[in-house]
C-alpha cells in the first residue's frame, strides 16, 4: 500500500516514499508472528541540482545534472533517484515442520533516498 | 547475480525470502517461546525496545547469543506434542528417554553455530541434588553409544546443554534429523520423573544471506 496523500506526489526532489508491505496482501497472516507488515518505502522523484543555500554537494550525480543542463547527451541522462541507506528486518513465522523460526533479512526497509 | 523473477508474485517473494515451500495452511499454533520474542524484539529495526538497546546491530550475529547467524530456529522434539517422548527404564532405577528433532527445514548451505538442547523434568518430591544426565546419540543398534556429554540436573530450572560439537559438528550441514539418548544418572534414588519438554535452539549462518565486505576505499 502507497499511503495517500504524502508527501508531493510522484513530482518534487527526489525523496523517501512511503510503501506499506502486508504479509495479508500473500495470504501469510496466518503463519506469519510478527510483524504483521512492514514499512518498505521507495525512492521516487527528480534529481535536479542541489537547492540554493542548502548544503554543498558536488558529486558525481550533480555533475551529471549539470552537463545534461549544458549539453544533454543521448544516453548518458540525468542520474536516478535510488535507495541511499537502507536497514533490515526480521520475521518471525512457523515453518511447514511448525517449528518457531526467526529469519533476518539485510536491506529491506528504505531509510533514505538519494541521486546517483 | 538476480536470478528472473518468477511471474507469480508469490513465489518470487518466497524466493526472495529463500524460503522453499509454499506456507502450508494454518499451522498447528502453538505458544511462542519467549526466548524467541526476546531475540525478534532485539533485532527488529522498527521495534522502539530495539532502538533503546543500541541499535544498530551486526549484520549476520545474534548478539544475544553471541554468535554469527542470521536464522533462529526452535525445534520442539518430534512427537512430544501431545504425546512426552517414550519413556524406558533399561537400567536400575533411573529413567531413560529417546527424543528425535526434525531438521530436515535446514538447507545444505546453512551453518549451525548454536545447537542448545533444552529440557524441563517434573520430579515430584525429590532431591534432585547430584543427578546428572547423560547424551549420547541414538541409533536402531541395541549397543549403547558412547556418552557425549553429561550436564548437572538444576533443580527446578530448565535443563540446557550445547551440543554443537559434541552432537552436531560445527561448519558442515546439519543432519535431517538428530535423535539423542538421554540417560538420569539419579543414583540409588528410585526416581519418579516426567521430561515434560524438550526443544533445541539451533543458530544457523546462511552466507548467501549476508552482506558481502565493503572493500575500504
Amino acid at each position: 500500500h502507497t499511503e495517500p496523500g504524502m508527501g508531493a506526489g510522484p513530482g518534487g526532489a527526489c525523496r523517501t516514499r512511503r510503501l506499506h508491505v502486508s504479509f495479508r496482501e500473500v495470504g501469510w497472516h496466518r503463519w506469519v508472528i510478527a510483524p504483521r507488515g512492514f514499512l518498505a518505502n521507495f525512492c521516487q522523484g527528480a534529481c535536479t541540482l542541489p537547492e540554493p543555500g542548502g548544503p554543498p554537494a558536488l558529486n558525481h550525480a550533480v555533475l551529471r545534472t549539470l552537463m545534461h543542463a549544458a549539453a544533454p547527451t543521448p544516453g548518458a541522462g540525468l542520474p536516478c533517484c535510488v535507495p541511499a541507506r537502507l536497514s533490515p528486518i526480521s520475521v518471525l513465522f512457523f515453518d511447514n515442520s511448525d517449528n518457531v523460526v526467526l529469519r533476518h533479512y539485510e536491506d529491506m526497509v528504505v531509510d533514505e533516498c538519494g541521486c546517483r | 547475480a538476480l536470478e528472473p523473477a518468477p511471474s507469480v508474485p508469490t513465489t518470487a517473494l518466497l524466493q526472495a525470502l529463500r524460503l522453499h515451500e509454499e506456507p502450508r495452511g494454518v499451522p498447528t499454533l502453538r505458544p511462542v517461546p519467549p526466548v524467541m520474542w526476546r531475540l525478534f524484539r532485539r533485532r527488529h529495526p522498527r521495534h522502539p525496545q530495539a532502538a533503546r538497546a543500541g541499535y544498530p546491530l551486526r549484520p549476520c550475529h545474534v548478539e544475544e547469543l553471541g554468535v554469527a547467524g542470521n536464522i533462529v530456529r526452535h525445534i520442539p522434539a518430534s512427537g512430544l506434542f501431545p504425546r512426552p517422548p517414550e519413556t524406558t527404564r533399561t537400567s536400575g532405577l533411573c529413567p531413560t528417554w529417546t527424543v528425535t528433532f526434525d531438521l530436515s527445514g535446514v538447507e545444505p548451505a546453512e551453518r549451525p553455530t548454536r545447537a542448545r538442547l533444552e529440557l524441563r523434568l517434573e520430579a515430584e518430591n525429590q532431591d534432585t541434588h547430584r543427578w546428572e544426565l547423560s547424551v549420547a546419540l541414538s541409533t536402531e543398534a541395541t549397543s549403547p553409544r558412547p556418552e557425549l556429554l553429561r550436564v548437572p540436573v538444576p533443580p527446578g530450572l530448565p535443563l540446557r546443554a550445547d551440543l554443537l560439537g559434541p552432537a552436531v559438528a560445527a561448519n558442515v550441514s546439519v543432519p535431517r534429523t538428530l535423535r539423542l539418548a538421554l540417560s538420569l544418572d539419579c543414583g540409588a534414588a528410585n526416581a519418579h520423573v516426567r521430561l515434560a519438554e524438550a526443544s533445541l535452539l539451533l543458530v544457523t549462518l546462511d552466507p548467501r544471506l549476508c552482506p558481502p565486505p565493503r572493500p575500504r576505499r
